[in-house]
């Protein structure tokens, strides 16, 4: 596992000026397939980094040490199949957020899901307050249209929500994040209250 | 007051009930309160005739035209509030739509545009931009990153190291925008960070202008030798580029911004990374 890809399309991308709009259509395609190209296989080395990371942290009190961690690089369209799926299966989403600068941060993060039943726990196993908000229409729209062109596929299932809990990430670190669905009604995620105008009201 | 309040935190922005338009930035804990306004338009690209041949393309920004882009109807307004965010969803019309976020912690907001297909059927090639306007009094004075760097001083129709003739007015004062834009007044600052390169100007006192999208129907003959008109195809059938960006818009007392652009500046080229695995029950440890 490496970066050799990435490196070389970005040599190729910075060299070449490769500015939207400034180059044939065919010579951007290039360009984006050989950033895509690099892009997945740098996916598969911090994959592979975050495991070997995470596994230290948890030691030898875990049986099955984690292994495969998935990004999600479509997840601005809402597209994030290890979100959506796997709360869909009954599963928790384990988030690993990392933080490449060497100040703390807080932030808030928002993935997709299928249920509007969860909750979210931090690496403590502390709740996190949380929020859902429905996805707009437009948002629906561009995940259909974008992810068939770029997936090839329609994706399978919808997700209903963006839920967004903030995240407390130490400097050049990481923290980890639970998503699960309650086993018992009471603890989960607030459904966020809509106002629409109508006129003047 | 006929007016909707949106956010929780130290940020609040008014918007008019009855038209759905931002019309004030307030930050309770530094006591800023401003007039902002933000609204949509387009540039039409120039043709090209038989007198002036040059059209606008690719490389050449030579507008011919503005015209805003405004809602035939009420415009579609949605606030989405709770305890972690709120959100005003916005649509102007089928290829115009954006989402303002207002994170309870932070302290500015969060602009997430959505333009495009941009309809070209009508024969004319657009720029789309958006600007935000105060009641600064910027004196022809605006800021813009050079190359995510030093914020360098821009002064309207003029360059410190030779003697500038204006041709094209709109044209001729915009920027590279790689990080942001900015104003300033003796007594407050608006910053627009961005998180992708732009083009920007302030074409007038107290307001700034970002190019967002475009689709042109000419090739400027400049090099190119190809028509800046990108489609996406699905299953035979192609239209124009929808694309999705984010602004972040911030209001300081003078002289106190400079902290919040470098900073979520970073944070924006730097951005958190999420990786997803899956775990069976509550086994959380």
């Amino acid at each position: 596992l490496n970066t050799d890809a990435l490196a070389d399309a970005l040599a190729l991308s910075q060299h070449h000026d490769a500015v939207s709009g400034t180059e044939r259509q065919h010579v951007a395609a290039d360009y984006a397939k050989r950033i895509s190209i690099g892009y997945a296989e740098a996916e598969g080395l911090v994959a592979s980094a975050l495991a070997s990371l995470v596994n230290q942290r948890l030691s030898s009190n875990v049986i099955n040490p984690v292994k495969g961690f998935q990004q999600c690089p479509l997840l601005n369209i809402s597209y994030c199949p290890p979100s959506e799926a796997t709360l869909a299966n009954g599963k928790s989403v384990v988030i690993v957020v990392y933080n490449p600068l060497a100040w703390k941060r807080e932030e808030v993060i928002r993935i997709p899901v299928s249920t509007g039943e969860v909750f979210v726990q931090d690496s403590a196993g502390k709740e996190i307050e949380s929020q859902l908000l429905p996805l707009s229409n437009i948002t629906f729209s561009i995940r259909k249209k974008y992810a068939k062109a770029y997936i090839g596929t329609a994706p399978s299932g919808e997700p209903k929500y963006w839920l967004a809990f903030p995240v407390s990430v130490p400097p050049i670190g990481f923290s980890t994040y639970m998503v699960s669905r309650p086993k018992q009604r009471g603890r989960i995620s607030t459904m966020s209250k809509e106002f629409r105008s109508d006129g003047s009201t | 007051n006929n007016s909707i309040e949106v956010g929780q935190g130290n940020l609040k922005l008014l918007y008019s009930a009855d038209e759905g338009k931002l019309t004030q930035y307030v930050n309770s804990r530094n006591l800023v309160a401003a007039s902002v306004e933000q609204s949509y338009s387009f540039y039409s690209g120039y043709v090209g005739d038989g007198k002036d041949t040059q059209a606008s393309g690719a490389y050449i920004f030579r507008p011919n035209g503005s015209f805003p882009i405004k809602s035939d109807h009420q415009v579609s307004f949605t606030v989405l509030r709770g305890p972690i965010l709120d959100e005003v969803h916005q649509q102007l019309n089928p290829w115009v739509s954006q989402i303002l976020r207002i994170y309870k912690a932070k302290e500015h907001a969060e602009v997430e545009f959505t333009i495009g297909p941009i309809p070209v059927d009508d024969g004319i090639g657009k720029e789309v931009i958006t600007q935000f306007s105060t009641t600064m009094k910027t004196n022809k004075t605006f800021y813009t990153d050079s190359n995510g760097r030093d914020f360098i001083k821009r002064i309207r129709d003029f360059r410190s190291d030779w003697d500038l003739e204006v041709n094209q007015p709109i044209a001729g004062n915009y920027y590279p925008v790689n990080l942001g834009i900015y104003l300033q007044d003796s007594t407050m600052e608006l910053s627009v960070l961005v998180d992708r390169s732009v083009g920007g100007s302030s074409l007038v006192d107290g307001q700034v202008e970002l190019m967002l999208h475009r689709r042109l129907l000419h090739d400027d003959a400049r090099g190119v030798g190809e028509v800046l008109n990108e489609t996406v195809c699905i299953a035979d059938k192609c239209e124009g580029l929808t694309i999705q960006g984010k602004l972040y818009l911030r209001v300081d007392h003078k002289g106190e911004g400079a902290k919040w652009r470098r900073t979520v500046g970073q944070e924006l080229y730097s951005p958190l990374l999420l990786a997803f695995t899956e775990q069976d029950g509550d086994n959380w440890l």
